[in-house]
């Protein structure tokens, strides 16, 4: 459902060009559970970005569920980032004025879902992740793993056929990160597809198959046996 | 060199009263190097802003190199934090419209370093955490294991007695954490003081005493054997 052929993704600062992505091929299946890996600034937010659509390729091909990304219109690529994806950002981005509920109800606005609704389905997913005494918290009042997980909560809120989560576990302690994992293992044995950037191979055991990148390219990928 | 006390750190959000720190009792010598390890939420952060000065508890002592810190007027206090001790923020708090080397300096203008030196030792510090090629990228322009480095080459710029890091490895990959581990290890076998919140039992490996934290207290304290 994801074909990633000949990626590039060039930075220019002043006379320089910054390959971030050198060419990268990727495919991904319906259902599969990938974890991403590979040096600091060799390219793996840059990759999911554009898996994504939260960011263009500067030049190569995408397609998401047999449609080419860059021949869709700026509606069609927001309800596919609405409804089809949902994105755990490395750095959270949450909103620093709305509470953790808020925070985690904004998707289902823009699904047109009533206010009852979107503040109970929220309250649904901060219990999964562990968060339920800190609802009306906002993430100034949260320590780092607890913005980290309501940023997981918030992408799973729509129920989303692709979970792009860029550092998932970064500042949660094993007994949390454990938590996350279940999730989703949960979410994929659902058929629901995976895409995990991590630096703990503990973590990435969990994926099906792992794919190491460097210098903006893939390095190699191989089945995870487990 | 640092003796906390029944540190209390209480919020009152509306009616309840969230107890942050419950009764916190610690030493630490000089050139110890310890690893704060515990539960997503259980105060590690909370205890690392008080230890670094860069917040007050609500109740309990604190003496920080023979001076009880709340003693202290506010001169000599931005006095400890910009020249004893050296923070690295678990969200890096970088500021986002200077450049690295911009960023790795500003703890030197406060020593009133002249302007040459200053980039010249901003330069020798980003060298040492592997972003020479770097240093003129603004945060948005950099990975997240990138600008995690940034903050640690910024929190070493002074020279401090006291390196407080507050999940220094979180978004770096195997090479990048060893590199971080090598370098507090030269810092502590110069005589100066670690103290390292870390999630991984990996890097906690590295410290001489691991203290764990659970629900704002210390729940135990070990010598490690390495
Ligand atoms: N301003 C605040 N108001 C209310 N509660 C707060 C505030 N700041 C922090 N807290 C709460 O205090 C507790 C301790 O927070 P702290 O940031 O010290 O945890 P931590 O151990 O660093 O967690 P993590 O491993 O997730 O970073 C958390 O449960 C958090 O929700
Ligand atoms: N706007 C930008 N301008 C110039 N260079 C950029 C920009 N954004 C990212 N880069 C560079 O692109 C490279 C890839 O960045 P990316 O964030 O994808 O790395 P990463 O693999 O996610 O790293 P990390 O593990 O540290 O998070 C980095 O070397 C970074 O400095
Ligand atoms: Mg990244
Ligand atoms: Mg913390």
């Amino acid at each position: 459902i994801i074909e990633l052929k000949n990626i590039f993704k060039i930075y220019t600062l002043g006379k320089t060009k910054l390959y971030a992505l050198n060419g990268v091929d990727l495919s991904i299946q319906k259902s599969d559970y990938l974890a991403l890996m590979g040096p600091s600034g060799s390219g793996k937010s840059t990759l999911m970005n554009i898996i994504g659509a939260l960011d263009t390729a500067s030049s190569g091909t995408y397609i998401l569920n047999q449609q080419e990304i860059n021949q869709l219109n700026d509606n069609d690529l927001a309800q596919i980032r609405n409804k089809e994806i949902g994105f755990v950002f490395q750095s959270f981005n949450l909103l620093p004025r709305m509470t953790a509920i808020e925070n985690v109800a904004i998707p289902l606005i823009y699904a047109g879902i009533s206010k009852t609704e979107r503040l109970e389905r929220a309250e649904k997913a901060l219990n999964s992740v562990g968060l339920s005494d800190r609802m009306s918290h906002k993430p100034n009042e949260l320590s780092g793993g607890q913005r980290q997980r309501v940023a997981i909560a918030r992408s799973l809120i729509n129920n989303p056929s692709i979970i792009l989560a860029d550092e998932p576990t970064g500042n949660l302690d094993s007994k949390s990160s454990a938590d996350i994992m279940n999730i989703f293992a949960e979410i994929n044995e659902q058929g629901n597809t995976v895409v995990m950037v991590t630096h703990e191979e503990d973590i990435a055991q969990n994926a099906k198959r792992i794919v190491r990148m460097r210098d903006g390219k893939i390095e190699n990928l191989y089945e995870n046996r487990r």
